[in-house]
């Protein structure tokens, strides 16, 4: 079972929107997949279409342990794909964890008693590098960075890499960066393409391939309650994200 | 002195955008105006021209009563717009608050020692409801919303109207909610006009009237170091600014 974190304290650069196109495209080939809300925002859960008024349990009481993973389990209208939602109370959990023991254990812990086996585990995470997206990251074995091509999401990008090695080296030595989706691409503007090519530069063979535009599509989605490429699966934001999932796969199984 | 909260927990809305426009425009008609950087991302004092390197002092040292918070205050290269900028350690504040006595009151208390009088200050905050963003919110007076018209950020619009109701219930009964700026508006796009038909309908005269058009100008000025204003005034992104900063003036002082 292989976890991935979505990550970036930028907030809007496409967390949400990779994890749930991502976790639909791959579950779509066959895979058994687990999404997971950590973003009290809850739009990971709107995105493959739980309402707030349908969520029971969620990731807020299985990282306080409060219930079994199994019992915050819900199937989704997508085949193969399950979602851990956002519930109300997760909006308080980082004030809650603060004070306990091994704090940021807590998520990595609730995985190891699992007995469900997916073959794909997706962490979606909040703007911030809080305890929620520590506990992400210490219970992953992949951090996977959506990162906006604009001037203000390249500049956060060096304190998400900080973050990534301090908890490598404190936290969880497993933890890889995986790698970098460069998202909204929008190819008549001069600085997206220079934002793209510098991180290219950069990051080299981390950066995926694969740039998803930005298309309309993609963003009248979540009023349906459904990932893009099930409401309009020949717009160019589906596609992209449908080659972005076997670039995934090829990264991750070396098909 | 008006401090004005510029808040949503809906990350790139659009408030270090507006906090950066909206303080030039009103300091361009003479307003003595403070900029006051609370997001560890520090991207408003990088929409100013205030490069990492040289950030000395800032929110973090004011908040945490470390220096006095004239010693935070550096002038930008707008007349009559001052800065006090986010600093390395303001991510690692919120832990830091977590165990003290008045946690939520520290920035209101470094604001009653001040001896500088300034006509407006904005409070641009980060993307969550943490303590950095409870802190601005018991600081000051008004809140201001930047609101990107599209479907997951009119979702989380209700979670911060629960919070700016609990604040003002429990810690700061002046807190107003002022107004809402509707932000990136693209007019070709039906989703884009739905949520601000839906926004205007339910909040009413809350609204601001000036809408603000998505503009590649506005995205390209940071990595100039300058508002957009300053970069390219006659752009639909400038335009629409000056037009909110003069109903901003409007609804304030009743001009
Ligand atoms: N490729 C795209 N084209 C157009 N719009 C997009 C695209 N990707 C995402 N969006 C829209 O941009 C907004 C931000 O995306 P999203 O919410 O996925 O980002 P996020 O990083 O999860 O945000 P947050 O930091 O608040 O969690 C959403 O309204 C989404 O619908
Ligand atoms: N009107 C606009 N037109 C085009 N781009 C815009 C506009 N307003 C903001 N942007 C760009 O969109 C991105 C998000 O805006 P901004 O960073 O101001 O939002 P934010 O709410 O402060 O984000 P965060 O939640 O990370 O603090 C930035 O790259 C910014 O340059
Ligand atoms: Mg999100
Ligand atoms: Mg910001």
């Amino acid at each position: 079972m292989e976890i991935i974190t979505i990550a970036n304290q930028k907030g809007g650069v496409g967390k949400t929107t990779t994890a749930v196109n991502l976790a639909t495209a791959i579950s779509a080939v066959g895979k058994r997949v687990l999404l997971v809300d950590l973003d009290p925002q809850g739009n990971a859960s709107t995105g493959v279409g739980l309402f707030r008024e349908d969520r029971k349990y969620g990731s807020y009481e299985m990282i306080l342990g409060h219930v079994s993973p199994e019992d915050t389990i819900v199937p989704t209208s997508v085949p193969n794909l399950d979602l851990i939602p956002a519930t109300q109370h997760l909006s308080g959990a980082e004030l809650e964890l603060v004070g306990m023991q091994e704090r940021e254990y807590k998520l990595k812990k609730a995985f190891q008693s699992f007995s469900y086996q997916y073959d794909y585990v997706f962490l979606d995470c909040p703007p911030s590098l809080g305890l929620l997206t520590v506990n992400a990251f210490v219970a992953s074995q992949h951090l996977l960075v959506p990162l906006q091509c604009e001037y203000y999401a390249l500049e956060g990008l060096s304190q998400l890499i900080q973050t990534h090695q301090l908890v490598k080296a404190n936290l969880n030595k497993n933890l890889k960066l995986h790698g970098i989706v460069l998202t909204m691409f929008d190819k008549r503007s001069g600085l997206n393409v220079s934002v793209v090519n510098d991180v290219k530069k950069h990051f080299g063979g981390l950066v995926y391939d694969t740039v998803v535009p930005r298309n309309i599509k993609v963003s009248e989605a979540p009023s349906y309650g459904k990932p893009v490429i099930l409401y309009n699966f020949k717009s160019p934001g589906s596609q992209s994200y449908i080659l972005l999932a076997r670039e995934f796969l090829i990264r991750m199984e070396g098909l």
